[in-house]
């Protein structure tokens, strides 16, 4: 598993939107695998060491969403059900966004590369195909990181729970995050009215492979071979 | 709820609120 070597895609026009670049200052650190050097290679390590990652990356995701506007407005009840309907969707898009310019290499982190050969020795391949149809699409897109944190938010503010208490309230927080990207596309994108809606048409094939994922790693904890996390446990067992 | 203590925990931890 190698570094890969990233292209980025340089954004032209300078962002203002407030909401935008608090986004970009709350976004999380990266976070390192550090598969166990002890244990030999094989699926079980494999999965072990994503089951790891993402119980990490879980917890600066969940502080993450404090961090955008208005989130922390809401009720914990409602904070809670935005998070345990769209967890998976925050994780995947980040593995996306790191993969882009990554030659059909999904990004776990910087350490933890995964290719076809290895995804399908981790018993993963139909993941790896859902995750990297998600990444073509947005290399052809060219993805901004601006559009990528405010897109991230959105789906997290657009998580359809069905125990939301305070509809209002959330419709209000999607909305801000909404106008948000109108307008950083429209500095991105001054040539292109279709881009916002372009972008959000993407959300769907993230749900979709979303609960494939999550469907997966339930089945996962159900053979009981693959040690996890209290935080990522509580969360699969929120579906 | 009881079931979902840790995110509740860390939702719960030092929030500062965001309102712009």
């Amino acid at each position: 598993l190698s570094l890969p070597q990233k292209k980025t895609f340089l954004g032209g026009g300078h962002v203002e939107n407030k909401v935008v670049s608090h986004l970009l200052g709350a976004e999380p650190e990266k976070i390192y695998a550090m598969p166990d050097p002890a244990l030999p290679d094989s699926d079980i390590k494999a999965l072990t060491t994503l089951c790891d990652l993402a119980d990490r990356e879980l917890v600066v995701n969940i502080g993450w969403a404090k961090h955008i506007p208005g989130f922390s407005s809401l009720s914990l009840p409602d904070q809670m059900s935005l998070l345990q309907s769209a967890w998976m969707e925050i994780l995947i898009l980040r593995v996306v966004f790191r993969s882009l310019g990554c030659e059909d290499q999904l990004v776990f982190a910087e350490d933890y590369v995964m290719n076809e050969e290895q995804a399908k020795l981790a018993g993963l391949q139909d993941l790896y195909t859902a995750i990297l149809q998600l990444v073509r699409k947005y290399t052809s897109i060219k993805l901004h990181r601006e559009e990528f944190v405010t897109l991230k938010a959105i789906a997290l503010a657009n998580a359809d729970s069905m125990h939301i208490e305070d509809w209002v309230a959330v419709q209000r927080l999607q909305d801000s995050l909404h106008a948000a990207l109108q307008e950083l596309v429209s500095v991105l994108h001054p040539e292109d009215g279709q881009r916002a809606g372009r972008l959000i048409m993407t959300l769907p094939l993230l749900r979709q492979t979303a609960a494939k994922a999550v469907q997966h790693f339930c089945n996962i904890k159900q053979d009981g071979r693959v040690p996890m996390h209290k935080l990522f446990l509580e969360l699969l067992e929120a579906h | 709820k009881e079931k979902h203590k840790i995110l509740h925990r860390l939702l719960q931890n030092s929030t500062s609120p965001v309102d712009l």
